[in-house]
């Protein structure tokens, strides 16, 4: 199926 | 020392009940200006960093910076035990860093209720965002609309499909969906005019047309949210998350950032 990106590919970890 | 006080049926025990559909503990960050809380749900799709500034309780003190892990849905069940006009104190001394205390009394003083709630590690829902004034630019649009219309929409477009395409131009906003059982198209004509009506769309910016595809059961906290506030102020980009802000007060905020199941940029769909 179709993959749900995620947030961490946009914000890293603090 | 840390204390807020403030009478139920103020925003914040709303939001963290939107919260609760993320989250069950979140971090929370405290300073003289206000506190900040980040959430990031458990499928890590969805983002949401607040801002609470002092200005929006009755009282506000924090003598010292401190960050502290709450258990969110403690924190609610006993929020609910209490009655509308209550006030609700929530304090944090420098002698115990383990736990917080919120006490409510009532306003004729004769009940008072309170609870120890033990300080949690929630360290990993801590994201590096970057500050708004530097992300803005990477919006390519950028729109206000009535609180109540984005939560009508999100309900009528839950209706039929997962997946929802927002599609934005200079002139249009759209929302629409399909599935098997049929599809749904609403749209959204910018109000460009120099007396904005109050349940108009308004367009902050566009450069070009944009869209997203959103899986829409990721919105369910945010259109929760959305339901506390007047407005809404929604952000696209193709190299950001979808953005969904309401303002608290002058200086604060609730921000969702949401991943998109994909962005595109010159087209909107018909």
């Amino acid at each position: 199926g179709r993959k749900q990106p995620t947030i961490t590919n946009y914000f890293g970890r603090a | 020392m840390f204390e807020l006080k403030m009478v139920k049926g103020s925003t914040l025990q709303g939001v963290l009940e939107a919260i609760l559909d993320l989250v069950n503990v979140a971090n929370v960050d405290c300073s003289s200006e206000g506190f900040s809380l980040q959430a990031l749900d458990t499928e890590h799709v969805v983002f949401l960093s607040l801002f609470f500034p002092s200005e929006a309780f009755q009282s506000y003190r924090c003598d010292e910076d401190r960050s502290m892990g709450i258990a969110i849905a403690d924190m609610v069940d006993f929020l609910r035990s209490s009655n509308d006009g209550d006030i609700i104190t929530i304090k944090a001394t420098d002698q115990n860093l383990e736990d917080i205390t919120i006490t409510l009394e009532s306003p004729d003083k004769i009940k008072t209720m309170a609870i120890d709630l033990r300080l949690v590690d929630a360290t990993s829902q801590c994201l590096k965002i970057p500050d708004w004034n530097d992300m803005e630019s990477d919006y390519q649009a950028i729109f206000c609309m009535p609180s109540e219309e984005f939560r009508l929409n999100c309900k009528s477009l839950s209706v039929i499909d997962d997946d929802v395409v927002i599609s934005v131009n200079e002139e249009v906003i759209s929302f629409s969906t399909k599935g098997e059982s049929g599809c749904v198209n609403i749209s959204h004509v910018m109000n460009k005019t120099d007396k904005p009506e109050k349940a108009s769309v308004i367009l902050t910016h566009a450069r070009g047309p944009l869209s997203l595809t959103l899986n829409w059961r990721y919105m369910k906290s945010c259109a929760k949210v959305s339901k506390l506030f007047d407005q809404v102020k929604i952000g696209l980009s193709t190299k950001r998350p979808l953005m969904v802000e309401c303002q608290i007060v002058e200086k604060g905020y609730i921000r969702y950032f949401v991943a998109p199941l994909k962005a595109e940029e010159g087209k909107t769909e018909t």
